[in-house]
């Protein structure tokens, strides 16, 4: 099936705006 | 929060799995059975989302900054870190040596390589582990199938890739059974 795939890049900014985006 | 049915809240990004972090700790004067080793080790806490790993991870104490004989394991919800767990039995390990001073940055690369499927060996990982020795530090990631030969070079490339290690750096991989004899 689909895997959710996510780079370093993305989630570092994820940490950074910790509101959903 | 050792909640096992974790979720991602509303917004967030969830993960492909949920991942347990673990903690364990020896005093040197006891012997290193398996016995004592489950007992040394404790689940600290449950994610399922980006978020929620951000949000605890903050709050860990980085791995670099701790003192003697200790491990932070992150490893797939329901697998424990021992190489007796069913997921683990038929397994093994890479296995990178650092010298003092780089292992938070190269567990920080590691693990997020890892929740975000980086590796693209289907459900092959099972987890990963920084152990803070008092020589060097040793990080670790676990598959389930040790003989699975296209699998564990997948492993070893991405691993290459994502922590952009010294080129004298020396990975070794290593099977469970071999750990146990």
């Amino acid at each position: 099936g689909t895997r959710i795939i996510y780079d370093r890049k993305f989630l570092l900014e994820c940490r950074s705006s910790p509101v959903a985006k | 929060n050792n909640n096992i049915n974790m979720c991602p809240g509303v917004g967030e990004h969830p993960l492909q799995y949920n991942y347990t972090f673990w903690y364990s700790r020896r005093t040197p004067s006891r012997p290193a059975s398996s016995q004592s080793y489950e007992q040394n080790i404790r689940q600290i806490g449950t994610v399922a989302s980006v978020e929620q790993f951000w949000r605890f991870y903050s709050h860990l104490v980085r791995p670099g900054d701790l003192s003697g004989h200790s491990d932070f394991h992150l490893f797939k919800e329901g697998i424990k870190p021992m190489w007796e767990d069913e997921s683990n039995r038929s397994g093994g390990k890479w296995i990178i040596r650092l010298r003092k001073g780089l292992a938070s940055r190269f567990w920080e690369n590691i693990i997020l390589a890892m929740l975000g499927e980086q590796f693209m060996v289907g459900e092959e990982i099972c987890g990963a582990v920084v152990s803070i020795r008092f020589q060097e530090d040793i990080l670790s990631i676990w598959n389930r199938t040790s003989n699975d030969q296209m699998t564990t070079s997948r492993i070893r490339d991405t691993l290459r890739r994502v922590l952009n290690l010294p080129t004298n750096t020396i990975m070794e991989y290593k099977t469970h059974n071999d750990s146990l004899r």
